[in-house]
């Protein structure tokens, strides 16, 4: 049910990707802000397919040289491939920086057994300007596999990228920047490099107070 | 063909993908 209704291919889920900053107000509690989420709740038979992106129309905004967008999809698996607008929220509202921790968290699911590497690309211009791979063991939980990374700490470039961007005194101005600014996350089979999921991620910042949104679309070659 | 640095409001990308979600 999860295939072409979620961010998920025949191997393996998407449940839950987050980008958060958090904040230690006092010993007990800690203020926890989104600025991108994606938590996908159990698909239903009903629930529409995910409308599709020719790949050609973003190829550009992501690396093209040897295991770029391209070279990947071209060895697919197709159905592993997604696009993701997110509407960043980035109000907030956290004046003193001190004590805060810039995190990402993501998890997935698998019928299989695997070690995963996933590959994060920050790219601007199209271009790779930093580059995380982590490595992930399956946990067996409820006749499935999941595999969790957990609270993984946010580069200093995308830390100092967030705070020049919540900065700039007008919306219209952070979608300039964010315009020629996307994540290419690759996925895969630490044992036999099989592409599991590739997500290229575009971003915007949200215009309501309802905080982060986003859309899923499955890329295609048309 | 690549579309080069065409803004991306130009590029042939579904009425959705320029529409905010409202929260569920």
């Amino acid at each position: 049910l999860w295939q072409g209704r979620g961010v998920a291919s025949s191997k393996l889920w998407m449940l839950e990707f987050s980008a958060f900053l958090e904040r230690q107000q006092d010993p007990d509690t800690y203020n926890k802000h989104l600025f991108v989420h994606i938590g996908q709740s159990s698909p239903s038979p009903g629930d529409p397919h995910l409308e599709a992106v020719d790949i050609c129309q973003i190829y550009d905004k992501f690396p093209d040289k040897q295991g770029g967008l391209g070279e990947l999809f071209q060895r697919g698996p197709p159905d592993a491939f997604f696009l993701v607008k997110f509407w960043a929220d980035l109000n907030t509202s956290v004046e003193d920086e001190a004590g805060c921790f810039y995190g990402v968290s993501s998890q997935y699911q698998s019928a299989e057994n695997m070690v995963i590497t996933c590959s994060t690309k920050v790219c601007s211009f199209g271009k790779q300007v930093v580059e995380k791979v982590e490595t992930e063991y399956a946990r067996y939980e409820g006749g499935r596999y999941l595999y969790r990374i957990h609270r993984s700490p946010l580069c200093e470039y995308m830390v100092n990228f967030l705070h020049k961007l919540k900065h700039l005194p007008e919306p219209y101005m952070m979608n300039s920047v964010l315009e020629n600014f996307t994540v290419l996350q690759v996925v895969s089979n630490r044992d036999t490099q099989e592409t599991l999921l590739c997500i290229a991620y575009v971003f915007e910042v949200s215009a309501g107070a309802h905080g982060a949104q986003h859309h899923v679309y499955r890329l295609v070659k048309e | 063909a690549k579309p080069g640095q065409v803004p991306m409001r130009k590029r042939q990308l579904p009425a959705s993908f320029w529409e905010e979600p409202r929260p569920t």
